[in-house]
């Protein structure tokens, strides 16, 4: 699997790290994808990166590559982000992934060696689900809001109505609120705020959860919050060019 | 005060 830009895997991994130690990449003839909980069992992060992705992709055989995070960080700090990277797995010698990074102006090339782990990994299935509300926002925006409110408390309360979308946090020594309503004026797709809804809802996640989510906005200028009354989150990034996504299910903070 | 629910009971394992 070949990918032009090793950026696109470093930002998957910033994504991820803070939830995810340890996990098995799913390769098929679809793409790479990953699906994990974190430690708290609070939240399920899942990753695509579809053959689109690539600039050239084969999967012979489907495999699974058991990945530590921490080291496999430690080898992609070694790769300039627009070096290509191109990821190896044979069918005969399971134990390691080789990386290999080109830098084609430089004519440089260095290669790695990943070992691979055996990780019991449970999988999780996700139903397609009928949303109550759905937000799509630019994720910087999004970010901002996040970051911001997780100052003020570690609620965060999320409620949509013919208002907007309300994002409340509530703290100790104080409380504040960011209203969003739907954009109109702006041509940008990417920087539209754009809400719909069936019946007004308000849910309430914990604000350090969400700030992990908000790394992802390096991958995508947007993001489409889903939510449900008394259901888990969606919170998804989709990658320019059918790349692939990254979505988080964060679970509620209820009575 | 609220409480954090876990992720695993709104899905299937599988």
């Amino acid at each position: 699997a070949r990918l032009p830009r090793s950026a696109v895997l470093k930002k998957i991994l910033d994504s991820v790290k803070d939830l995810v130690k340890e996990t098995n990449w799913d390769c098929n003839e679809e793409g790479m994808s990953m699906q994990a909980l974190d430690t708290g069992r609070i939240v399920l992060v899942e990753v695509m990166l579809r053959e689109a992705a690539f600039e050239s992709y084969a999967c012979e055989v489907p495999m699974t590559l058991g990945i530590d995070m921490e080291p496999f960080g430690k080898v992609l700090r070694c790769a300039g982000g627009d070096e290509k990277v191109t990821i190896k797995a044979s069918r005969n010698d399971q134990d390691h992934i080789e990386l290999v990074f080109e830098n084609e102006e430089k004519e440089r090339m260095s290669a790695f060696e990943l070992k691979l782990m055996d990780i019991d990994g449970e999988h999780m299935a996700v139903p397609d689900a009928e949303w109550g509300a759905e937000i799509s926002m630019p994720s910087s925006e999004f970010k901002k809001i996040v970051m911001d409110l997780a100052e003020i408390g570690s609620d965060l309360t999320i409620a949509v109505s013919k208002l907007g979308v309300t994002f409340t946090a509530q703290g100790n020594n104080c409380k504040g609120s960011m209203v969003l309503q739907p954009s109109t004026a702006v041509d940008k797709k990417s920087e539209q705020v754009a809400i719909s809804f069936t019946e007004p809802l308000e849910m309430t996640f914990a604000a350090p959860y969400m700030k992990m989510i908000t790394k992802a906005a390096a991958l995508s200028s947007t993001v489409t919050l889903s939510l449900d009354e008394a259901c888990p989150i969606c919170v998804r990034y989709e990658m320019e060019d059918n790349a692939g996504h990254i979505k988080y299910y964060l679970a509620p903070k209820e009575d | 005060a609220l409480m954090q629910r876990e992720i695993v009971p709104y899905f299937e394992a599988l």
